[in-house]
């Protein structure tokens, strides 16, 4: 129904005014529906605003600009309707050093109340888990698991 | 509904029986290139009912089958079994009272697929029914594949709404 | 021809006047995200012919011209300059005693654009004679865009054949 | 004409059977036409094997592997026909810590006869470099390059 399409991009928006400042140090992002009239057809513009840039189009954004800017509304929809848990593999590829412990700040956060299981080769990524586990190939072209490492 | 374990047979390079237990909080898995990270992953959306081969970086269903290797001969069924908690009863009847409710998808090479839930044959269509409202299954925002990261805030207006969809 | 400097003025987040000089071997630009790397490759690509806003991540031409930040006003004029040498004087007549060779685009956000080679206004034809047969230009495994590397091998077999008739 | 083609193939496929066990330490790639017959009308397909794995379709390999046959097949076509110079933004992204170490030899044998210029977060790729160029946006929006450092 209408009124639950714009609640809904209320309540995404307010989540997104936290995890937006959060991850970037500061600018700001909204969703907002192509026409406002028709909120069961229209389709949702994303508007984002980095700490002391001009409000661009969203393919002028760097490649870690957008995976970051992507990371910060997926946290925000996963606030305001969190699902049993979640699988990110190597979302953190693009991000630079600063971003990343921003982005290990944020999943620290989301993980007290989710569950998260994510991918990555970045050891920095590694230490913000709880617990470890190793897959190798050993033996070529089959795939094992290692026993779990306890953080 | 939280991941409890994954048990895999025969799915892509996990030819032998291997069981992943998962905790609260966050897991990282990690491991070298093409050692079999990714395919953990194409697992939980396979037995959580995906359809569509192209989702498991495949051509063909069949593609989810171990294929063989230089010391091993391809397998004839691929089996994967998720066991997922249901401390807060959010599953439907009959399920309702369960603390964990586990959920198997098996595929043979004739094409012939079973799924199974608690170990009782059942069809898909009651898998479908038993995730409705649970908020598990391959949702827009639960599951970000490897490369998407990028490409994701670059959807059309029209691909974004199903992500709003979901909240409504 | 390889490259010997780029020098950009007004091209999207390079809106002071930058030089960048190149010498033999491996070249390695770093730094935070969002800070320009991928610029100077959209500026090469640009100052080498490009016509497509899309290949330069923009929706029309003008979006490479400085836009405006906090603190500085948007610019009417996007310039770039790259200086290649012809040491083994692999460049077409008139310039193939030439060691080196400056090729420079300018935009105006009225939308008149210019070509110049060693200051002299001319025409993109005039810039794609001098290219051709050198291998300068946008050739397809000459720039790897961010992003684009793990896409290329899934490429349909017919867009393969560019990379074999490049050769060929 | 069509013995060009195959002439072009047949010279890819040399330099192929050298950098691809370079970069997999092992197993063997080959360019194929659709059509053998049809030269200038053809598809031309991508085998390939990795060491101890069965020939696989393109799509089932990992991120990372993807990455590398690529990277094979661009410096193998660069041995048989470079181009002045080469830009690589970002590569490396989706390589582990082993295939980096081959991916930078790799870089450092093309880098002695051509012009290559990369963009990187990795410490490891940026010691494999010459120079160092460094970005920098010390003003927000506002690029600015840093002083080069040499290696
Ligand atoms: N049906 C199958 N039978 C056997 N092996 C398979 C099958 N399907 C895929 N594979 C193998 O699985 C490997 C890919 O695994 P996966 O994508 O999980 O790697 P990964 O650990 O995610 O690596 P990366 O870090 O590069 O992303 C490939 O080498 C592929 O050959
Ligand atoms: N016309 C323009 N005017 C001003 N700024 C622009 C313009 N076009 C792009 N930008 C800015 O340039 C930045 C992107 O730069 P670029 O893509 O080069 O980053 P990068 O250094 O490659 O980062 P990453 O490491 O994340 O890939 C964006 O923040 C964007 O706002
Ligand atoms: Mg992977
Ligand atoms: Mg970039």
């Amino acid at each position: 129904s209408k009124e639950r399409v714009h609640e809904a991009i209320k309540a995404i928006n307010e989540k997104l005014s936290l995890t937006f400042p959060t991850l970037f140090g500061g600018g700001q992002a909204e969703l907002e529906l192509t026409d406002p009239d028709d909120p069961l057809g229209a389709g949702i513009e994303l508007y984002v605003q980095l700490p002391g840039k001009k409000l661009t189009n969203l393919n002028l954004l760097s490649g870690g600009e957008k995976a970051l800017a992507t990371l910060a509304l997926l946290f925000a929809v996963y606030m305001v309707k969190p699902s049993p848990f979640c699988l990110l593999d190597e979302v953190d590829a693009p991000l630079d050093e600063a971003n990343t412990e921003r982005f290990n700040s944020m999943l620290k956060e989301i993980g007290r109340e989710a569950q998260i299981i994510l991918i990555t080769h970045n050891q920095k990524v590694m230490e913000a888990a709880d617990v470890l586990y190793g897959v190798t190939m050993e033996e070529k072209g089959i795939s094992k698991l290692l026993s779990v490492r306890l953080n | 509904m939280k991941i409890n374990r994954v048990e895999m047979f025969g799915f892509k390079s996990f030819v032998n029986k291997t069981s992943v237990s998962f905790s609260e909080g966050i897991a990282a898995i990690v491991g070298p290139n093409g050692c079999g990270k990714s395919n953990i992953v194409d697992a939980i959306r396979w037995v959580l009912g995906e359809q569509s081969p192209r989702q498991l970086r495949g051509n063909v269903m069949e593609d989810v089958i171990f294929a063989g290797s230089e010391s091993r001969a391809p397998l004839g069924v691929a089996e994967v079994t998720i066991t997922l908690a249901n401390g807060n009863g959010t599953a439907p009847p009959p399920f309702e009272n369960m603390s964990e409710i586990a959920v198997t998808r098996r595929l043979y090479r004739s094409g012939e697929s079973e799924y199974l839930i608690n170990k009782a044959p059942c069809r898909l269509k009651d898998i479908v029914y038993l995730f409705m409202d649970t908020g598990v299954g391959t949702r827009a925002y639960s599951i970000i594949d490897q490369g998407q990261i990028g490409g994701f805030i670059e959807a059309k207006p029209g691909e974004r709404r199903i992500l709003v969809e979901e909240v409504a």
